[in-house]
């Protein structure tokens, strides 16, 4: 009964994005709390995993996610959308 | 690169590579597979370069199968890896060597090369164009970001790459990699995002066009703050002469580079009379291919795999056809069997002659690497995705073509040349063909321009090359299209051929910044999280009433879609960046088939205090035209007698 989990872009409002740790290559830290607080209990299992954290190219994280937990943050006031995550191509 | 750098007209002694320097000063990022150094003069530490530039913050991070501290230098100043975003995607985790920068595919190794890799005398692919292989930007430093592997690149490592490239202040960012199918929306695509931010904070973003072509509106990347760049031939060409019994010749394409089947004439047969149309490995007849030459479809498997399959069931060699969209241009490959490839028109005759004989034969004769003003150059590829710009029609795509067939530059030793596992040959070099190979030419050309023209923006040196470019080719005649073997149009070549030494002095520039590229966004319609992707503070609330055709483009696309639009008007400011701060430039207008089109006003003075000046372009349907095609172009030109300022016009009914 393990809901599947997809990757996500979440761009988040600056003004609710936390104060990212140094910045360092391949950094994941900075958005545990934020999703704590904007995932309620009941929706936290599996739990999501941050990819990555943005803070140049955009202001947000990349991050495992259930469908209802995606759907949870986009209509969270702190966040602008919640793109899925695709592959793209060399040329 | 044994070409190029001359094709484009660089020169150590004048043009736009003395004013640069070589760029030293430049970063140039790659977003690619990473990077092969090992072995590879075009990544060695140059003693003649200086220090890297102190202001960037990169560096190199080691991992399996690659050194950080031992393979980087002042040639090759950063390094980094971004695979989790793949990992999760895939649903597994990827080989060791995703966790380092080294690239095991050659993609990046030859893309890095192209736009910045050091002058190495007597580079070639086996006999192949052999000569002095060089970056267009041969004094840049490189900083290469790995997000992609043998499956592609996933959108959250791309990501993940430029925020690294930003945070390390490279100066140009080479993006040969876009989309899969369909352009998506600005505000869902990653790389036009992470894009927007970098041209914001000044990075020069050179992204390839896509290699979907030639169908109408395929190109990617086509967000304004890109560089878009199309891909064209060199006047170089590696002819593998197909014979047939009957004197009849073809002249096909190859890399092939093994010994040569010789003057006779041997039996010719049809992969689809042997049991593959296409030649599979394992489905072809061994007694009915054994000693013959097997003429194969295309499609299905890679075109190196055709060949390798002919071989293991003891043809002799192979005639590789292209497919019908793509005209007259066939694809060369570096063949571990004898093989070269035809053009769909000429296999067909090869098919026919195969059908009207009892005992058809026949021999292919290789003549090497052949340089010349036969056929004329450049001419568009195929292959190369074109305009109209599917999300914003009003965006002129793409922008510029460039250098992007038979592409010689640094190979992975990690990889074969055919990327086939039966394939056992290493080299150093590789020839490849993509829109991803012309991007690295123009990102080199933009570092040039970079370090030259300091004080320009991404969009002034975008314009620079855009205004500056050619359109006609070798012989005389408007550039050439592979898929038609008529003329291109400017939604497949851009605004034209980038010339480099122009692009330095172009006379005028239309400049634009973030606040332009708010506007746009604004202008599309966008809601307001859809804007807020690309900034938090940005509201288009105050910003009613702008146009997205009066975003400041040096090229025009007009939009005549509904009968009820008669007139439409589009405005642009150009800044005088001349030596003459007293310059007057006259319009001249070519004006598109069913269009009238003025210009208000008609002279462009400047002064030393009034350096730019705005004018309007206004097209007008003709009520007594009867335009049929979809598609009509035109142009327009300002002169001051030394520098012409030239913008395509497209109009779409």
């Amino acid at each position: 009964d393990v809901e599947a989990q997809s990757s996500y872009i979440v761009h988040v409002v600056e003004a609710h994005a936390p104060r990212l740790p140094r910045r360092g290559l391949l950094t994941t830290r900075g958005y545990g709390s934020f999703l704590r607080d904007r995932i309620p209990v009941e929706m936290s299992s599996p739990a999501p995993s941050v990819l990555y954290s943005y803070e140049h190219a955009a202001t947000g994280f990349a991050a495992r996610l259930t469908e209802c937990q995606a759907a949870q943050l986009a209509s969270s006031g702190s966040v602008h959308a919640v793109v899925p995550d695709t592959m793209q191509e060399l040329h | 690169t044994t070409l190029t750098p001359s094709f484009l007209g660089l020169s150590p002694s004048s043009g736009l590579l003395k004013a640069s320097n070589g760029a030293t000063d430049v970063v140039i990022g790659v977003i690619d597979t990473g990077v092969y150094p090992e072995g590879r003069p075009s990544f060695a530490a140059d003693p003649s370069l200086p220090p890297p530039p102190s202001k960037f913050r990169g560096r190199c991070v080691s991992g399996p199968s690659f050194n950080g501290s031992a393979l980087c230098n002042n040639k090759l100043v950063g390094a980094k890896f971004f695979q989790r975003g793949q990992e999760a995607l895939r649903g597994r985790a990827l080989g060791a060597d995703s966790k380092s920068p080294l690239d095991t595919n050659g993609h990046g190794t030859h893309t890095s090369s192209t736009a910045g890799g050091s002058a190495v005398a007597g580079a070639g692919f086996f006999d192949y164009a052999r000569g002095k292989a060089v970056g267009m930007a041969p004094g840049a430093r490189i900083a290469v970001y790995k997000a992609c592997g043998e499956e592609g690149c996933a959108s959250s490592d791309i990501l993940a790459a430029f925020d690294e490239a930003i945070a390390d202040n490279v100066d140009v960012l080479s993006v040969s990699l876009g989309a899969v199918g369909t352009a998506p929306n600005f505000y869902s695509d990653n790389t036009a995002v992470g894009a927007f931010r970098a041209v914001s904070k000044g990075i020069v973003v050179s992204a390839s066009a896509g290699n979907s072509g030639p169908g109408d509106s395929t190109a990617c990347n086509i967000a304004p703050w890109f560089l878009t760049v199309g891909a064209s031939t060199l006047n170089r060409q590696f002819p593998g002469d197909v014979v047939l019994g009957n004197g009849q010749t073809f002249t096909g394409t190859t890399l092939y580079a093994g010994e040569p089947l010789g003057a006779t004439k041997i039996p010719l047969v049809y992969g689809g009379d042997a049991g593959s149309k296409v030649c599979e490995e394992g489905k072809l007849n061994a007694t009915k291919v054994a000693g013959k030459i097997v003429l194969c479809e295309s499609g299905v498997n890679a075109r190196a795999a055709k060949p390798y399959a002919v071989k293991l069931a003891g043809g002799a060699g192979a005639i590789l056809a292209s497919t019908k969209s793509f005209g007259e241009q066939s694809i060369t490959s570096p063949h571990v069997h004898p093989a070269t490839a035809v053009s769909f028109v000429d296999a067909e005759k090869i098919f026919k002659y195969i059908r009207a004989q009892t005992s058809p034969t026949a021999t292919i004769v290789f003549r090497g690497t052949v340089v010349g003003p036969t056929p004329p150059s450049p001419r568009m590829a195929s292959f190369s995705s074109r305009g109209p710009n599917f999300r914003a029609p009003e965006i002129f795509k793409p922008d510029v073509t460039a250098p992007g067939v038979d592409i010689l530059a640094a190979w992975t030793g990690a990889n074969s040349p055919t990327e086939l596992e039966s394939d056992t040959r290493r080299v150093k070099y590789n020839i490849i063909s993509g829109t991803s190979m012309s991007c690295p030419h123009v990102s080199g050309i933009a570092a040039l321009l970079r370090q030259a023209r300091p004080e320009w923006s991404p969009a002034a040196i975008k314009s620079a090359l855009m205004t500056t470019a050619y359109n006609v080719d070798s012989s005389g005649g408007v550039i050439g299209d592979m898929s038609t073997s008529d003329a291109s149009t400017p939604f497949a070549r851009g605004a034209g051929h980038i010339d480099p030494n122009s692009a330095v002095n172009p006379g005028l520039v239309y400049d634009a910044g973030t606040e332009d590229y708010i506007n746009f966004l604004c202008a599309l319609g966008y809601t307001a999280k859809q804007v807020a992707v690309f900034g938090s503070s940005i509201s288009c609330s105050k910003r009613a009433g702008s146009s997205v055709g009066d975003h400041n483009y040096p090229a025009f696309s007009v939009v005549f879609a509904s009968n009820k639009v008669a007139v439409v008007t589009q405005r642009r400011v150009v800044r005088n960046v001349g030596s003459d701060a007293a310059a007057a430039y006259t319009a001249k207008i070519t004006a598109p088939d069913g269009v009238r089109v003025t210009v208000s006003p008609e002279t462009l003075q400047f002064s030393p205090t009034e350096k730019t000046q705005e004018y309007v372009l206004t097209f007008a349907q003709r009520t007594t035209s009867s335009v049929t095609e979809k598609y009509t172009f035109g142009s327009i030109e300002w002169s001051d007698g030394e520098h012409s300022v030239t913008s395509p016009i497209a109009v779409t009914w």
